[in-house]
């Protein structure tokens, strides 16, 4: 479970004060798949790095599975995100000199939960899941923008995290890579019960999720449960 | 005016050749205002650095202003970019160590044909006008990805340039971002007739154009003109 308590997050510019995050109050209960919505610059991102332990608050609290993130150190946090989180950054972050399959390979690597021909097979399986079969010794250079993003998705999948973070996960794609992800995150979802997180500025894609959080300027503007489709 | 024949480009991946454009022909006449549109790996971003004047096809002729740009070397290709064309890339490429107002600057050093005063002056009003006026110190990484891409759309547009090319130009953008940037190229295209190309995969967005040219598999598959509206 995801707990969130009056999260600020500031960034200093020399004297400016930037306040990213002005006091956010939420939680995300296992198994739910949930869109957050708003503004471009209303802190969705600087909220997804906090919930993908990537980033730590300025002031408040954010429990995961009932551990407190704030207060923990770099060795633990790394862990955390390691076993639990699948993240998809909203700039890809795919390291330029590795091609698509290293790319999808990486996080087994740091977690040494798989040997050296299973992390093969699983970020094979993981790439093709995502219609990107034919492009494995691409490097993301020699990539569209649409498949950079995807590689980025099937990289979050491949160590069974229980919780996936995807900030703007279908932005550079068409309408049909858009179906097939989202198809991906609604099967690990209700096949798997996998918590599913991910920001969108488009309204159709938040309509494939039963709860829509909306930011503003840092703050939780509205929180609402979709009827049953 | 913009002219394409026969237009291909290769890539070559060791001994796997990538046919990403496979005879590509169209006109876009001065003052048009014109959406490209195809699936994720059709061919869109590597079409739009030609007719940028970024890249050169493989075989084809691309003409702009009747000037042949397929032979032409790297000097009268940065000669034509500087003079003509205002490019939005689909990653940004804005400078790291750059603030946003010296990112928006650059464009105006590399061709001379401002003083100093007047790039900050040029560059100050750009931002401005994508809502971006009190974000001007910031680096990339101090700004939102949305924030990021219109830094990109201001850095476009400082140079007066005769042409438009934007590719996926709201890709980040949410909808009222996205009305605010089309606004702009909108208003750019009636009231001084400069030519816009835009891709885009989002249908709303394209509809603000009255010629879409759709793009599959590296070939023109329709290009169609919408009626008035
Ligand atoms: N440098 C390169 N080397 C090899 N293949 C490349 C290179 N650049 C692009 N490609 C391939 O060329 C094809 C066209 O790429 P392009 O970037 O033009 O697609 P796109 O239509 O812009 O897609 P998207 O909507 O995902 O941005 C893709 O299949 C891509 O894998
Ligand atoms: N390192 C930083 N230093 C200063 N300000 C920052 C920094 N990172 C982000 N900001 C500011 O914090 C605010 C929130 O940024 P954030 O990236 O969370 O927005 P967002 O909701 O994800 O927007 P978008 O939809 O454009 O991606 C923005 O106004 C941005 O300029
Ligand atoms: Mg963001
Ligand atoms: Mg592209």
């Amino acid at each position: 479970m995801i707990k969130v308590t009056e999260v600020t997050k500031t960034y200093w510019m020399g004297e400016v004060e930037v306040n990213a995050l002005r006091g956010v109050s939420f939680e995300v209960h296992d198994g739910e798949m949930v869109a957050i919505m708003g503004p471009s610059g209303s802190g969705k991102s600087t909220l997804m790095n906090i919930l993908g332990v990537l980033d730590q608050p300025s002031t408040g609290s954010y429990q995961i599975d009932d551990e407190e993130v704030a207060t923990m150190g770099e060795t633990q946090m790394a862990e955390i995100r390691n076993r639990k989180i699948g993240f998809v950054f909203q700039s890809f972050n795919l390291l330029p000199r590795l091609t698509a399959l290293a790319n999808v390979e990486l996080p087994m690597l740091y977690s040494g939960m798989f040997g050296r021909a299973e992390r093969h097979e699983r970020a094979t399986a993981a790439l093709e899941s995502v219609g990107l079969g034919d492009r494995l010794d691409h490097k993301p250079k020699e990539l569209s923008g649409g498949q950079q993003q995807r590689v980025a998705i099937a990289r979050s999948l491949v160590n069974d995290p229980s919780i996936i973070l995807a900030d703007e996960p279908t932005g550079a794609l068409d309408s049909h890579s858009t179906e097939e992800v989202l198809g991906i995150f609604q099967r690990l979802n209700y096949e798997q019960g996998i918590t599913v997180v991910f920001v969108t500025h488009e309204q159709e894609v938040a309509d494939h999720c039963r709860r829509i959080i909306r930011v503003r300027d840092g703050l939780v503007e509205s929180d609402k449960y979709l009827p049953d489709q």
